[in-house]
């Protein structure tokens, strides 16, 4: 049965990149085949796999601007089981021409349906905001994951996104359902964090993932290396938190 | 003389909001008149002074779109010589209603051109994004300050922000200068960390301010207890810092 989750939290920086590429790693390690797509014009994840959103063609750009392709028409081998349907800076301008389509909500949605069979799990990146692009990853999935950063006043932006949800299951995906909120950034030294943490939990009790992940450079320097968690360091306490949340996902359904 | 500067980097939580409030704030402790302007739809500025960006009327949207107002109609006083104009969440759907406007991206110009001579320094937010109202923002602005997150990868976001500062130099605002670039968030702790710091240094050359800002969480924890580092610990060493910017700044021109 293939799950298809978007990674979605308005608020920048909070770790939605990051918990799509490793994730996504730690599924294919477990035997998934996986699909990452991009659905961010700043293309961080299409960058981190060594491909450049300013040159790469064709891209998501291709996927939102027509209404009969699919992921297999951009999708390119990253590891063993993950693949990349990568972003192209143009998708920022994508999204402004396709303002008038009837169906400009529905695009990713086509296009991840044409592509049937071939993937156990499709992981969506969205943008730091909840424009077209995030409504069509919002749109397409039958799951949300929201990471939300450990610290006082995260949590104040997970109600607009849980609105633009309750908006979205009434009017085009009633399947949409919460997959849960995964707390990232956890500082050890810090007494707020953890104050922070139980905070979270009392707010979304059995909607909270187990696992939290925990702040780590490894997890800023991978990327620069263009290796995932697994490549550059899987024994690094942030590279084995994905993998226990990995766990944790595989087993919610 | 008055000043007005756009505070902007597309990449998501770089430190942009926590710059105006505390550069704003400390600027004012010199002495200065200073208004922030909240052009991010997510409204973080407008919460960290107390305001809800659900509720708040008249807001930024009105100056959006309308071409006749100016920040009087729309500031509230923070504290002492700090004002701020807020954020609605209605900015979002704005930002879309105007874009066949001719006059679109320079609503926010004509808004604090209007405002004369009520404020020593004028601060813009920008939301995570170059889209219309980052544009507005640099439109309006006659300098450009971008906090930069001292960990790898934080620069390739810098290019995409330079080019669109380029043209809108061409085309509509010959009069943007670059302030500087102002490494945030940077963590002692970490040998990356200074190795990111030398690379921005050799990078950005005299554009890069002196003064680095420190990881610290007070920097997260005041704008939940809505005070400015200043009111919540001004002896920290993010909140002197920040000071010392304030000074940077202020004999820049
Ligand atoms: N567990 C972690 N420990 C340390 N650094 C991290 C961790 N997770 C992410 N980072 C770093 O923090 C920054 C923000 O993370 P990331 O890009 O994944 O967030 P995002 O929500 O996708 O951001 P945006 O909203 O801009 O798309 C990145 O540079 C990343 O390398
Ligand atoms: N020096 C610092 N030390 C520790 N935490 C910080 C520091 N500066 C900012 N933060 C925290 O990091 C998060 C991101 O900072 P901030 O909101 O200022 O970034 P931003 O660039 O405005 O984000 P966005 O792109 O979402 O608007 C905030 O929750 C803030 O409290
Ligand atoms: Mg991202
Ligand atoms: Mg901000």
């Amino acid at each position: 049965m293939r799950r298809v989750i978007v990674v979605a939290n308005q608020k920048g920086g909070v770790g939605k990149t990051t918990t799509v590429i490793n994730l996504g790693a730690s599924l294919a390690s477990l035997g998934n085949r996986v699909a990452l797509v991009d659905l961010d014009s700043q293309g961080a994840l299409t960058a981190s796999f060594g491909l450049d959103p300013y040159k790469i063609n064709p891209s998501t750009t291709h996927l939102l601007l027509n209404n009969n392709l699919s992921l297999a028409h951009i999708i390119k081998r990253a590891r063993t089981r993950l693949h990349i349907a990568p972003a192209n800076s143009e998708l920022l301008s994508a999204e402004y021409r396709i303002l008038k389509q009837p169906n400009r909500t529905e695009k990713m949605r086509g296009a991840i349906e044409r592509s049937k069979n071939e993937f156990d799990f499709v992981l969506i990146d969205t943008p730091p905001n909840l424009g077209l692009l995030t409504v069509n990853g919002l749109v397409a999935a039958d799951e949300l994951l929201i990471p939300v950063k450990t610290e006082y006043l995260a949590m104040r932006g997970v109600r607009p996104l849980l609105e633009s949800v309750w908006l979205i299951r009434e009017r085009i995906n009633p399947g949409l359902k919460l997959l849960g909120v995964l707390p990232t950034m956890f500082n050890n030294n810090s007494v707020n964090a953890s104050t922070v943490v139980k905070e979270m939990k009392k707010v979304f009790k059995n909607k909270m993932f187990h696992t939290v992940i925990p702040i780590d450079e490894a997890a800023a320097v991978a990327p620069a290396a263009r290796q995932t968690l697994i490549d550059y360091k899987p024994n690094s306490p942030v590279a084995r938190a994905y993998m226990r949340l990995a766990e944790e996902v595989s087993n919610a359904y």
